[in-house]
């Protein structure tokens, strides 16, 4: 067990240091065991350090990069245990415009090998989707669902 | 494996019979706020066996239930099916397409379904189990959930890594 | 004590139901005291209905929505209690196109008694703006701060 | 009463000394990811006297200090300046317009001026207590707080009207 968790800890942070460098276009990331002797009880924490920041607690981030620190994370699990499909609902939300078309397009590079279904405000993220599903209550309180193309979408912003 | 398709009936918003097919890579769900959208998510959430009324934004399991409108009378059950695309035997069971199907009544009474045969939770839970499906993976955030990963305590980060060992 | 307690209630509960149907086109919201019995120990419920809607526990509502109905109990309180200034960060987060309008004109509305400052990635809150200010870092790690016009700012955004 | 300027040096990322005039109704602060503006915020709470190191996102009291950056040394104190219009008297001292300047260096040294005048942080508060500023206020709502009002316990809300009382 202490070997496969080692070598998982190994990879995951490799995974998250390389990806979180291409959502933040740079800067350092790493994750760190809390008591590397003991592997059946070490805790992990997160290293987030910004392009051209100094390095300081993760409490101190901003809300966007919050955001796509955590995005980096769950990217490099995706990427390491290859799950079938994941679900995005709204993570974008704190992201300004570049970093949603980062996020985005991220996205459709990985596509390739997951599924992904996402649920988006944002047009910029909307116009990197392969298909779009409208939700609307046209009759009160009771969801109905319709497929649109991109610029019916843009409606349901 | 791949997600196919996703049939909703009364629950939560979806009083009526929905189906979602999911064809693409990349899906995207648009539309304002309060229509129904994230309640699509706890409906996949659910039919994948949640128990947590709080993941599910409720107080008690039947407020999953369709409720009612001004105009509309609730409903009795709730009823969410996931069919899946099992041709590269991902998920450890004799088919090419797996069904999993979840009801549940008003009086309380739950019923869980895989290709059809009446199940246990448990068995849901089996299936899915170190799938990256269901509980303790990371496939599905929630709205508004994205920075917890950052800001749980340490010993649920050294799960992620157990899960991905 | 009792009395006074009493009446900003009354005062704050009416302002509450008044605003909620603004800002969502329609609909009920109340405050309910736990306890009317006694004014010294009672806690406060928020109930929300938005429109169409049956009376649900608010923890069904979606994101926007909650949203919405802080944002109308914030603002009555402003109104009630006539704060000399409010301060908001990116509360327009979670609201879709057409509920940021409503929440951008409302504030445009209330201007005029109370001194509004707000951070927002959002183009159509921006419209609504007096004067704006851009934030950058041209030097890495160094914030630093210019007025902008519309134009400009979204490209801050 | 209105807010009509806020001076920054050596706080978080404002490592020049910045000035801001609040000189309409209705303003906006706009910028990128992680340029600073829920730090000018910040800086807003922390001249009314905020003490709480998490309300301000950090784990010390000296993280407001600019640490420095990757070309820039780190400074040694921070200092905002608030300039308030008080023609209306709306604040219960002599000034029509009155200047709070928080200070902090980072061996830990705290100075509080009210107008120029050296001051104790409960002076601070006194000025502000029961304005609609400053603590138990709902004057400043920080980034994803704005749900918290709807969660918070029914204590927390009862304070809201007495606050308003
Ligand atoms: N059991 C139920 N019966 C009927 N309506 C319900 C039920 N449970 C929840 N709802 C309604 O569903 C709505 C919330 O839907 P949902 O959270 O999916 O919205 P959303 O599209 O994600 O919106 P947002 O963009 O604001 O996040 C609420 O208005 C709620 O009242
Ligand atoms: N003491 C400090 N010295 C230098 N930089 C600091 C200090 N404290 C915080 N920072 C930096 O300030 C940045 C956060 O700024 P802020 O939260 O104001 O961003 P923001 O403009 O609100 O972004 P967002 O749109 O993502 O919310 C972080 O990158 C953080 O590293
Ligand atoms: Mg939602
Ligand atoms: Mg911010």
């Amino acid at each position: 067990f202490k070997e496969s968790f080692k070598a998982a800890y190994i990879q995951l942070r490799s995974e998250f240091q390389i990806i979180f460098k291409e959502l933040f276009g740079g800067g350092e990331a790493d994750l760190i065991l809390t008591n590397p002797e003991d592997m059946l009880t070490t805790g992990v924490e997160i290293i987030a350090q910004p392009p051209g920041k100094k390095l300081q607690t993760i409490s101190l981030l901003s809300g966007g990069e919050k955001t796509l620190t955590a995005i980096s994370l769950i990217f490099s699990i995706i990427r390491m245990k290859k799950v079938p499909f994941v679900i995005l609902d709204e993570v974008d939300a704190a992201l300004d415009e570049s970093n949603v078309k980062r996020y985005a397009e991220y996205i459709k590079l990985f596509s390739s090998k997951t599924q992904f279904i996402v649920i988006t405000h944002r047009p910029t993220t909307m116009e990197c989707i392969d298909s779009l599903y409208g939700v609307t209550m046209e009759e009160e309180g009771i969801s109905s669902l319709v497929k649109v193309n991109l610029k019916e979408g843009e409606n349901y912003v | 494996m791949e997600l196919k398709k996703l049939k909703i009936y009364g629950f939560k918003s979806f009083a009526n019979k929905t189906v979602i097919s999911f064809e693409d890579p990349f899906i995207g769900i648009v539309g304002p706020n309060g229509s129904g959208k994230s309640n699509i998510i706890d409906a996949i959430r659910w039919v994948f066996g949640e128990q947590s009324n709080k993941s599910l934004r409720g107080e008690s399991s039947t407020d999953v239930i369709f409720g009612g409108t001004q105009t509309k009378r609730k409903q009795n059950f709730a009823e969410v099916t996931i069919v899946f695309d099992n041709s590269d035997n991902y998920l450890e069971i004799e088919f090419l397409e797996v069904e999993v199907t979840r009801r549940l009544y008003r009086n309380g009474i739950s019923e869980y379904l895989i290709n059809g045969v009446e199940s246990r939770l448990k068995d849901i839970n089996d299936l899915f189990l170190d799938k990256g499906i269901g509980k303790n993976s990371f496939s599905i955030i929630s709205q508004g959930k994205i920075e917890e990963i950052l800001s749980t305590n340490q010993d649920h980060r050294r799960q992620i890594i157990e899960e991905t060992a």
